[in-house]
């Protein structure tokens, strides 16, 4: 279905961010992109802020994918 | 503005974000 490919885009992306594969972000993942990507640092953290929805300083792959599907407009269930 | 603030345009930034993962995916395999 729709909602699984977003998951699994979600996923990959995710795995974009946790080089080390640690299974969840943090803000200094995030801050690190800023080579790789044409944001900068405020606007990383920005991102990760609005990601972060339980405000634990850990993104989560579900909270990705929520961010994900918010970006896309879809609503991504648990 | 150039000097646009961070937090102004949440959802414009998340969407620069994603864009540009999207497009490091599928641009560099």
């Amino acid at each position: 279905s729709f909602q699984q490919e977003m998951l699994e885009k979600a996923k990959e992306l995710f795995q974009l961010c946790d080089k080390e594969e640690k299974g969840f972000i943090t803000k200094r993942d995030m801050q690190r992109l800023q080579n790789e990507l044409p944001l900068t640092p405020e606007q990383l953290e920005d991102v990760f802020d609005n990601l972060d929805q339980d405000n634990n300083g850990y993104l989560t792959p579900l909270e990705f994918s929520m961010g994900l599907g918010k970006f896309i407009g879809v609503e991504v269930l648990s | 503005d150039p000097n646009m603030k961070a937090g102004t345009t949440s959802e414009g930034v998340l969407a620069n974000f994603f864009n540009s993962l999207l497009s490091k995916k599928t641009g560099t395999p």
